[in-house]
């Protein structure tokens, strides 16, 4: 139990800070080239699943402060960050996300939308969105409706690879 | 493998039958208030075995349709997983399928052929989802949370998924 | 004590109804021209201060639905009608809101800027968001961004009724 | 009346001495992720009173501001408060300020002479701020949950404003 439990954490806290690196570096400033980094440290050495795990994030640029002190969007990358990198140790078919975007500007909503699009042939990405700029990167878009006379749920597909270029 | 397409029949908003997809590798659910984005999501969670207290129903019951437009057919969800593709264009199949019983009770079917609960759950596993852990499922309002959680929290998450 | 909390209760059961119509409701569309209904119940009614409120909507053109069934977008304007009857019983001079917008669809942005300007003579309000739909509609703008070097928030107001023709 | 303006000093991410306003009556704040719009409405929900674990943080010193611009004046911050027009263009101005000291107790001042936290109340309470009953202040993250109050909890709520 102990072992199967230490595998798991080794490889999260191995990859963690290099999936927060992607999720929220910005190669066209300089000062967030590289992004920020995250950690996960045991309280307890010996026995680690006695203990608790901390986490912690550093958004580009910024100074090392407790996760509760972060604003609202910072703590959604961290969250994300650790969701892939959890998922990347035993990879699930498919994901599905419902409106992870609400607290995310417009430069957050493209970091994550970029990362998303570079990870998609590896695990599946269903994701419910209110946002524009967030829907228009998927391949293919499932569009609900109601219906006015029944009141029930009309669904629509479109597949947007065939537009490549007139979303984009 | 993925999430080929989903069949759905009177569940919540969804009153008929529906057939969903196909889902490509990045699909956005799209729609306003109240149109049942939240309800297609609770589909999905139903089908792969997740309990009704964590989908915003206390009983499974809450799942079937109350439109007057829902058929008389039995509130049911299918899913169909696409394996791997294994050279010249060919795929493993595999349909899930999870229905409300009249006596409110839950009934499990793998390509139309009834099983139990155990075996649906390990099947399920054998394509690498865990119901149990629920990793690959983000509810709404929930995703700030998963960044707060207590140290306490994270190692049984990690230990649920070890 | 009792007397105090009936005049209260009654105040904001008999304006629940009226607020949440203005604020759902949707003149350009013939089926939602009235908006929705908003309830409060009182569970026990010979000792109200002793046993709880019910408050239920329903959205415009939907049945009756208990509020754990209704969306997240529906249970914010549900939320915000709360508010704003509860603050009509003894208004603050100001409200202060942090992005209470974020699941909320256009059309429900369009809804609520529409209420908010309507009341903002009677009591000031001070709203944090990141939707233009939202924030284009509204009299001032403070805009916070982080410095550069130094790490510290700078900030700009500007006066948008100067502009009315142009933003609008 | 209403809010006409903020001064905040050394205050989260505030640094040094900031005037912020006027305020007009339908004023929005806006900003990327992380620049400092939470902290604004912190730096209200502070001056008016409110206690510090509502506001993110465990103890009042956690508002001083950690940046190397911060300047060594105390963390602080005043509001100025309008009254309604009494004709001819003049209003009453209220300032209230709340200052943390060195050894990290409040201090509080009405137009810069020194009161008692319970005078402080009350004056705040004359002007229609029931700091608590917060029903003017709706922190990030938590509209969603006043519709969901319990019976119970929706009393409490009108208990406390009446
Ligand atoms: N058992 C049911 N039968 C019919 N309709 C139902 C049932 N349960 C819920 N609904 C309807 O589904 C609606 C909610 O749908 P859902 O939560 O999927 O919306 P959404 O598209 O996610 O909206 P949002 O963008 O606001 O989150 C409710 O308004 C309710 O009327
Ligand atoms: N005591 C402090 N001193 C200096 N900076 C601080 C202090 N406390 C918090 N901060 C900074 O404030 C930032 C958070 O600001 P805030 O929560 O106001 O952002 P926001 O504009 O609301 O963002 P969002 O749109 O994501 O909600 C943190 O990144 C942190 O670095
Ligand atoms: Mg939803
Ligand atoms: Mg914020």
């Amino acid at each position: 139990r102990c072992e199967l439990f230490n595998k798991c954490f080794d490889h999260v806290k191995g990859c963690i800070d290099e999936i927060y690196k992607e999720l929220t570096c910005d190669p066209t400033k300089v000062e967030q080239s590289v992004g920020g980094s995250a950690y996960l440290t045991l309280n307890n050495q010996e026995e680690p699943y006695m203990d608790g795990i901390k986490y912690d994030t550093i958004p580009p640029g910024k100074r090392f402060m407790d996760m509760t002190h972060l604003s609202g969007g910072e703590k959604t990358v961290a969250a994300l960050a650790l969701l892939f990198a959890i998922n990347s140790y035993c990879p699930a078919p498919f994901i599905v996300l419902d409106e992870v975007d609400a607290a995310l500007d417009a430069r957050n909503v493209a970091k994550v939308t970029r990362y998303i699009q570079s990870r998609r042939h590896e695990q599946q990405c269903v994701i419910i969105s209110l946002k524009e700029r967030f829907y228009e990167k998927a391949d293919g878009l499932v569009g609900i409706c109601r219906d006015i006379t029944g009141g029930h749920s009309n669904v629509f597909t479109l597949d947007l690879s065939m537009y490549e270029d007139g979303i984009q | 493998g993925c999430l080929y397409k989903l069949v759905v029949q009177n569940f919540k908003s969804y009153a008929g039958y529906l057939e969903i997809g196909p889902f490509k590798d990045f699909t956005c659910v799209i729609g306003p208030n109240g149109s049942g984005k939240s309800n297609l999501m609770d589909a999905i969670s139903f089908v792969v075995g997740v309990t009704a207290t964590t989908l915003r129903g206390s009983r499974i019951a809450d799942f079937r349709s109350n439109l007057s437009t829902a058929s008389a057919s039995p509130t049911s969800v299918s899913l169909f997983y696409r394996g791997p593709e294994k050279g010249s264009g060919k795929f493993d199949e595999i349909q899930f399928t999870r229905t409300i019983t009249s006596r409110d009770t839950s009934e499990y079917k793998i390509d139309n052929k009834k099983v139990d609960e155990k075996e649906y759950q390990r099947r399920l596993k054998s394509i690498g989802l865990l119901v149990k852990s629920r990793n690959f499922l983000v509810f709404q309002n929930e995703v700030e949370a998963v960044a707060q959680k207590t140290p306490k929290q994270l190692t049984e998450l990690l230990e649920r998924i070890s």
